[in-house]
């Protein structure tokens, strides 16, 4: 099976 | 259409409100690799300008690249390029393609 990628979810910044 | 990012289209977003009311999301090393757009406010210069789509890519800010830039720095130049006096406008180059 494909490895899922393991890169965290970002933040979210309000502009 | 340009080679590179066929489905790009240049927005300039008047400053005709105190925000840009705009939300982002990622960055250079998380999942998210260019910043997306998540929330365009009512009222924000950027609901204004009536281009601007929740989904969105943001590619470059005033010609800057987002490219490798982490989350925290692609907001910086969002906020920095809204703020500054020389420009009554911000240029984003956007894309509707993950």
């Amino acid at each position: 099976r494909e490895k899922r990628l393991t890169l965290p979810p970002s933040e979210i910044t309000l502009l | 259409p340009g080679l590179l990012e066929p489905t790009s289209t240049l927005v300039r977003v008047a400053k005709s409100a105190s925000t840009l009311g705009i939300a982002i999301e990622g960055g250079a090393n998380t999942r998210q690799p260019l910043p997306r757009i998540v929330t365009i406010q009512r009222g924000g210069s950027a609901h204004n300008c009536g281009q601007l789509k929740v989904g969105q890519i943001i590619l470059e800010v005033n010609g800057v690249s987002l490219r490798g830039r982490e989350h925290r720095d692609a907001a910086r130049l969002i906020a920095e390029a809204f703020k500054t006096k020389e420009r009554d406008h911000v240029d984003f180059l956007v894309t509707d393609f993950n």
